[in-house]
């Protein structure tokens, strides 16, 4: 039998409404090690890729591998009944067609259950090379969306450019342009409000706003969000899952005609 | 104007 329990349930509670809108549905692979998602949305332009290590979880048990295929609007709407301080445990027998979700409250007083049906969904991976990053950006995740959702107004596209001087997000539109450039940051107090730039070599690229938008919706999972970026091959958007894991978003970029 | 490009471009499917 499968059975992972979080005592920090919030975390995958954050961790759905990080992937809802850009997946109707995915599969969670089940395994000793942890748990895996990978999907691409429909459109084929944007991959997310969440893992949380078994270690991470209060209680770990699996048996045998498991793929548990979900709607994730339904596991949004169950997830959705657990408070934030909830403890949230996922049961699933080996061969089961179902998989129950079951809330603790901090005080044991009240204990619900969920069981939700599971779906046969054969989506294709795919093989995501490991790649040494031209440029690798440090941001606070706050000032991240906040440039997204800014830069959104101007066009449909933004731009990042990164150069030994700091990174530089523009956007061109009808009403005009927007550019925002953002300093390494000599020293700051907190590494949380820190603008760290590890460059190989300067790198621009173009990408559509609406997925990066998409993207940001994983901002309270974490205070940081790094970008990795390589001439002509997909970004990457990662935030931290607490300590237990990272949440990557990939994202094709935009080829100038 | 910019062409999107698609992610299996750059990932082959496993």
């Amino acid at each position: 039998m499968f059975e992972a329990r979080l005592v920090q349930g919030s975390l995958l509670k954050k961790v759905l409404d990080a992937i809802k809108e850009l997946l109707n549905e995915a599969s969670w692979d089940c395994a000793d090690s942890g748990i895996q998602l990978q999907a691409m949305d429909n459109s084929h332009v944007s991959l997310v890729s969440v893992n949380l290590r078994a270690e991470g979880f209060d209680k770990y048990r699996c048996d045998r591998n498991l793929i548990m295929g979900m709607d994730l609007t339904s596991m949004s709407k169950i997830l959705k009944c657990a408070a934030n301080d909830d403890i949230i445990t996922m049961k699933a027998q080996d061969n089961a067609d179902t998989v129950t979700f079951i809330f603790e409250s901090p005080s044991q007083e009240k204990v619900s259950d969920y069981e939700m049906k599971l779906m046969n969904l054969d989506q294709d991976h795919l093989g995501i090379p490991e790649t040494d990053y031209a440029c690798v950006i440090k941001l606070p995740s706050g000032e991240f969306a906040r440039i997204c959702r800014d830069l959104s107004n101007f066009g449909e596209s933004i731009v990042i450019a990164c150069s030994k001087e700091g990174v530089k997000f523009s956007a061109a539109g009808d009403i005009g342009t927007g550019n925002i450039k953002l300093a390494q940051t000599s020293s700051v107090d907190k590494e949380e409000e820190a603008v760290i730039i590890e460059m190989q070599e300067p790198v621009t690229l173009t990408f559509a706003c609406r997925y990066l938008n998409m993207f940001t919706k994983a901002t309270p999972l974490s205070p940081q969000v790094s970008l990795s970026m390589s001439p002509d091959v997909p970004l990457v958007v990662e935030y931290s899952i607490g300590d237990i894991g990272q949440i990557q978003y990939f994202l094709a970029p935009k080829i100038d005609d | 104007a910019a062409t999107q490009t698609d992610l299996r471009h750059f990932f082959k499917a496993r």
